[in-house]
């Protein structure tokens, strides 16, 4: 039998980032809402031998959030971190893992996300966006009557909103709302749905049922609404609303804790 | 056994320029920050 290889000690080692590299996966695994996190440092570890090839192991983890949906079908290896321009989210972790002859399985996880302090993005991007809270009047205008537009304009499935995942308002020198929100498709064509949408029902939770939007509101000194929506269970867009070159700005994101 | 001239000798030693190529130890944590720190 061979022998299984020494436990970890520092926040660097191979071993130590192999293993917390599996319990971000975890972490994605069983979060539902918003996006993907990315490791970012491996904050402190303590190993505490059981026996025998046997090790609990104790992580704190700093995340970072991407920019893949969590319901995207994109592996985390692909997903981008946000910068910190585009006001990143962290997620703080702690996990207990157990190492049992090698073999690495999560037994709990705690975590805490919260947005970087709009001081500290001023201090270095004066006109960087901000996020904006997901609540906001604004936003929650963009968001409905963007998904009516797409709902209006395509001839695939109705859609009906699953969650805002983040939001931003710019008011100089355009006042424009940039929203980005995950969907379901129903059991109703956009078409049927016109007659009564508040019949249609969302299909099976699977993943090719999902899909991410994003849309961006110009309300001065023009008005116009743009929207994309791409469907995890479509090769193409479609249809597809290109989106401004350069969307707008300004985000607030509420603190979510998952375990 | 750790002499006082041991011990002098030690700290003279530490004057020593290292060799080049030499990458001293990381302290074991907090590991590296992959992208930014927030």
């Amino acid at each position: 039998v061979p022998a299984a290889p020494p436990a970890p000690s520092g926040c660097d080692d191979p071993e130590s980032v192999a293993a917390a590299e599996v319990a971000v996966n975890y972490i994605n695994d069983h979060n539902h809402h918003g996006y993907k996190f990315a490791l970012n440092r491996v904050k402190d570890i303590h190993v505490v031998p059981q026996g025998p090839n046997n090790d609990l192991i104790f992580f704190e983890l700093d995340l970072l959030e991407t920019r893949c949906p969590i319901l995207s079908p994109t592996p985390l290896a692909n997903c981008t971190v946000r910068s910190f321009a585009e006001h990143a989210v962290e997620g703080d972790c702690d996990v207990k893992m157990q190492r049992v002859d090698g073999t690495l399985s999560v037994l709990a996880s705690k975590c805490h996300s919260h947005a970087d302090s709009r001081e500290d993005i001023r201090k270095v991007c004066p006109e960087c966006p901000l996020l904006a809270s997901l609540n906001n009047t604004e936003v929650l205008e963009a968001v409905s009557a963007a998904l009516n537009y797409y709902n209006s304009k395509t001839t695939d499935s109705y859609l009906r909103l699953l969650e805002i995942g983040r939001a931003k308002i710019q008011y100089h020198p355009v006042h424009s709302v940039v929203a980005e929100f995950a969907v379901g498709a129903t059991n109703c064509s956009a078409e049927e749905a016109k007659a009564n949408a508040g019949a249609c029902q969302l299909l099976p939770q699977d993943q090719s049922n999902f899909g991410f939007c994003t849309a961006v509101m110009l309300k001065r000194p023009s008005k116009d609404l743009q929207v994309d929506c791409q469907l995890y269970g479509h090769q193409v867009r479609a249809p597809h609303i290109p989106l401004l070159s350069r969307p707008g700005v300004t985000y607030v994101h509420p603190g979510q804790d998952t375990s | 056994p750790v002499t006082k001239g041991a011990v002098a000798n030690a700290a003279q030693h530490d004057k020593v320029p290292r060799p080049v190529g030499f990458v001293p130890l990381p302290p074991p944590c907090p590991g590296k920050i992959r992208h930014f720190d927030i």
